[in-house]
């Protein structure tokens, strides 16, 4: 997205392996 | 890491939270960097743990880290209740 910093992108990384991490303990 | 397939639509719910964080602490940085170093030290932690093969607890819990982000997000209770469905167990 829009002016990113390597940091959002790096939150952005963590919070969507977070998600994945829940689905799978969903699953 | 390469994007998998069903990889996509938990990347772009990450995506629009992070500007939804950033627009709505716009005025105060500290905020949004404080969340970034819980994110950051919670994925320190999985990784340690991972690396370890199961002989390391991560001294950051769910629990924990969702209420860290609780006490900065005091009165956001939007914010709050999307960063629960991110996070595993919360």
């Amino acid at each position: 997205s829009h002016d990113f910093t390597p940091l959002d992108s790096s939150a952005v990384y963590v919070l969507s392996s977070m998600a994945r991490r829940r689905r799978a303990s969903q699953s | 890491p390469p994007l998998q397939n069903n990889q996509p639509v938990e990347f772009n719910h990450a995506i629009n939270y992070v500007n939804k964080i950033k627009n709505r602490f716009q005025g105060q940085p500290d905020i949004y960097k404080s969340f970034l170093e819980i994110l950051h030290t919670y994925q320190k932690e999985q990784r340690n743990a991972k690396e370890a093969g199961g002989n390391y607890t991560p001294t950051l819990t769910e629990q924990e880290v969702y209420t860290q982000v609780a006490k900065l997000f005091k009165n956001q209770e939007d914010l709050l209740s999307e960063f629960g469905q991110f996070l595993p167990d919360a």
